[in-house]
């Protein structure tokens, strides 16, 4: 064991907008940022393992409506919510992921439970959410997942028929 | 799309990444973020990746290995190999960015598009914050 330890994390990255980011809501983000990220730091200080680090750093970053995952995830085509995540230990090259996922609140801690508790890698819509169910995760109707700022991009999208290129959701 | 990496006092590194893809997405439409090597990729020997943007793009482009790739058989430093990756993201017309960190702890966070949400820290308690440049 060495003392040294490290973590980055991200929210997403593309056409921000930069005339929306007054000093007030810049302040907001960067608050955000840092609670994830002071929760990640919190365990790898303490000795703890990377990957719950990562797991607990993401799960802050998708219980927050200002990124686009978990909650606040934008809208898909069907006016609902299909979500992806993915974890990947570098100890084992293990590695577990979920993919359009609909309805449950943390997406990542099921990508883990993928990793550690079946022998596959990517389970995708029904089959995950069916397996994430068999798991006991914590589920959620689709208001938890909704926002103005989603519900608004999605709906400028689909008048304007901005093809699939159009950036409106960083990432 | 939201990402983290880390390295533990144990030299274990790991990634992780979860999105809710493109606004209005049809057909089951699945980018980069749970496809392992391209939006998200962790090697104890390398580093690891978690990457954000034009998924189909770094799909393609298989982004997150490719940076392993180039530090495990070429020996590029996690600075340049995140840089060359970016450059070939960049000459296919894909925009986004990535987090990496490699296994002495360094710490790269590129990206070509106007801004990329993104935080860092490291052992010596130091923290980055950042939205724009």
């Amino acid at each position: 064991m060495n003392d040294q330890f490290a973590i980055a994390i991200h929210g997403g990255a593309g056409t921000l907008h930069r005339e929306r980011f007054s000093p007030d809501v810049v302040q907001q983000y960067e608050k955000a940022l840092r609670q994830a990220l002071q929760a990640g730091l919190h365990i790898l200080q303490n000795g703890g393992r990377s990957l719950d680090a990562l797991e607990t750093a993401v799960r802050e970053l998708e219980e927050c409506p200002f990124f686009n995952a978990g909650r606040g995830a934008v809208f898909n085509a069907d006016g609902g919510h299909s979500l992806d995540a993915a974890i990947m230990d570098g100890r084992t090259l293990a590695a577990g992921a979920v993919a359009g996922i609909s309805g449950f609140k943390s997406p990542i801690q099921v990508a883990r439970a993928v990793m550690e508790k079946t022998r596959y890698v990517l389970l995708s819509g029904q089959g995950a959410a069916d397996f994430a169910r068999d798991q006991g995760f914590e589920e959620a109707a689709a208001d938890y997942f909704y926002t103005d700022l989603r519900y608004h991009q999605w709906k400028k999208k689909q008048e304007n028929e901005l093809d699939e290129s159009a950036d409106l959701n960083f990432g | 799309t939201v990402g983290a990496v880390a390295l533990d006092k144990n030299g274990n590194l790991a990634a992780a990444t979860s999105t809710g893809g493109l606004t209005n997405k049809r057909y089951g439409r699945v980018g980069d973020s749970p496809i392992i090597g391209s939006g998200t990729y962790a090697n104890n020997n390398t580093c690891a990746v978690s990457c954000t943007g034009d998924g189909e793009h770094f799909i393609r482009s298989v982004v997150a290995y490719d940076i392993s790739c180039l530090i495990e058989y070429k020996q590029l430093t996690l600075r340049d190999a995140c840089a060359f990756a970016m450059q070939r993201l960049q000459k296919i017309d894909g925009t986004g960015g990535l987090i990496a960190i490699d296994r002495w702890g360094n710490i790269q966070m590129p990206y070509n598009s106007e801004g990329m949400y993104r935080a860092c820290a490291y052992t010596s308690g130091e923290i980055e914050i950042k939205i724009f440049e």
